[in-house]
């Protein structure tokens, strides 16, 4: 079943490269990322800054969170709140030749990893998807 | 590694039960849905009726796009809408005898599988954390 290939296979080879990673600025409106989100149809996506730097993720629970009021959602607020006052900044990063069975146990609990070479730049993006596909084809026999 | 064993996991022992289900009725309207969800916390939920069949599942990205207008996005229409106009109606469904080796697959392309028994009735998900969590279990040697 070539488990140990599979367990081998770099963060590198199985991620969603930046140029097609849906992302916010960290100084963007929380009206400006629910619209990025919505037009992309993702629940969260990364945070950079102009140079390509990681600094946390966005998601809609996040969003809807940090304007819920006591008697309704105040939808008003989503233009004065800043990405960087609201997103996760605490997320894993793995480097792009981290092999899958250090950074397995991370998609357990994150349903994507951010990839981030030694440079400190965003390079991409591993999905439970990518490594979901991989095991059903591993495992049909 | 018995690899056999896993993929017999049965769909009734992995799923979370209906009890722990955050879910919404079918005739609530997407105001009603968006606070399920931004409470809850989740991006999705499935939507039952009032006998706990199941009709589809409502996302955030689902409520968002219907209320997209062109300039802006309509928050004002989410007491308009109901749940079953934008659900999606075209989900998997899995008995609670299905072995893992038979819905596994269906984990690539969704975050969660919706248990069903023979007479109609829901009866849990099968998320993908819980599988991913297995498999991690299953490879550390
Ligand atoms: N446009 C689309 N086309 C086909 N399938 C779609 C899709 N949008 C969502 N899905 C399906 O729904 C799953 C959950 O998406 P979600 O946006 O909540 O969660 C996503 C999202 O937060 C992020 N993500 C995935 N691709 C991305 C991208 N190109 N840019 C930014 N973020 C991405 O990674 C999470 C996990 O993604 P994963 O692929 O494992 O799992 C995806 C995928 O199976
Ligand atoms: N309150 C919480 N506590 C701990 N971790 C949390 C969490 N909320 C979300 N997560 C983490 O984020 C992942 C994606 O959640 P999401 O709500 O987009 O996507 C979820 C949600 O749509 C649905 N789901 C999971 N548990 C649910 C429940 N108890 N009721 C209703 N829907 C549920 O199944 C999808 C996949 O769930 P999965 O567990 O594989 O994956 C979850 C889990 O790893």
């Amino acid at each position: 079943l070539h488990s140990e290939k599979f367990l081998d296979l770099k963060a590198g080879d199985l991620m969603i490269p930046l140029e097609r990673v849906a992302h916010v600025q960290s100084n963007n409106s929380l009206e400006h990322a629910l619209l990025v989100l919505t037009k992309s149809g993702y629940t969260a996506v990364p945070v950079l800054d102009y140079h390509d730097r990681l600094h946390g993720l966005i998601s809609t629970p996040l969003i809807m969170e940090a304007i819920l009021g006591l008697e309704r959602i105040e939808f008003e607020k989503l233009e004065k709140i800043r990405v960087e006052e609201v997103m996760n900044k605490k997320i894993p990063r793995i480097r792009p030749d981290s092999p899958l069975h250090q950074y397995l146990h991370l998609l357990v609990d994150h349903p994507f990893i951010c990839v981030e070479n030694e440079s400190g730049f965003f390079e991409g993006i591993v999905t439970r998807r990518v490594v979901l596909d991989l095991l059903t084809k591993k495992s049909s026999f």
